[in-house]
Order: structure tokens, then C-alpha cells, then sequence
């Protein structure tokens, strides 16, 4: 279970942007 | 376009991430706090308006970053290096 704060969903938005970026980028 | 799968793989890694590193460092919330700090920071700054003369916070510098606060964790400053766009 993930027991997320409002900062941790805004770092799991971070980073999965900053992954998605790198995909469309390769 | 990528298929609507390679986000949702994106995002749940993303959040095993998350999880990972707030698990290791249960003991030492400061450091996951600063995690926090950077990404917000980076994040900051690719909203800026494109044009703008600084830039602000590059990929190797996040990296650089997030290298200095994972010291010994070599797993995890790896793993993160997998979601960085190539600077």
C-alpha cells in the first residue's frame, strides 16, 4: 500500500515526467 | 506516441522509487527531504518560460546533487539515473 503526502506524489510526478522526457528524447 | 502502458510503467516505477528511498532512509528524513527539495527545485525550473537567459538547475546537476546526498547508495543514485533525461 502506498501511503503517499502530497510532496511525494509531487516527486513521483517529477520523476516520472523526467522518465517519460528521457523516453521521448531516446 | 507511446502507447498510454509505457506511462503507467513510468509512473509505477516512479512510485516504487519513492518508496524505496523513503524506506532506506526511514532513520534520516532529512535526506529524503532534501531528495524532495531538489526535484521541486529541478522542476521550478523546466517550468520556467523557455528563452528566459538562466536556465536554472541542469540534468548534471541534479545528478550531481542527488550523487552527493545518496553517498554509499549506490543502488539508489543508479536507479534515479535511469528516470534523468540525458543531459
Amino acid at each position: 500500500s502506498y501511503d503517499f503526502t502530497p510532496m511525494d506524489s509531487s516527486a513521483v510526478y517529477v520523476l516520472s515526467s523526467m522518465a517519460r522526457q528521457r523516453r521521448a528524447s531516446s | 506516441q507511446p502507447p498510454p502502458e509505457s506511462d503507467s510503467l513510468e509512473f509505477h516505477n516512479a512510485i516504487s522509487y519513492v518508496n524505496k528511498i523513503k524506506t532506506r532512509f526511514l532513520d534520516r528524513p532529512e535526506i529524503y527531504r532534501s531528495f524532495l527539495e531538489i526535484l521541486h527545485t529541478y522542476q521550478k525550473d523546466q517550468l520556467n518560460p523557455k528563452g528566459r537567459p538562466f536556465r536554472g538547475m541542469s540534468e548534471e546537476e541534479v545528478f550531481t546533487e542527488v550523487a552527493s546526498l545518496f553517498h554509499g547508495q549506490e543502488d539508489l543514485l543508479s536507479e534515479f539515473g535511469q528516470f534523468l533525461p540525458e543531459a
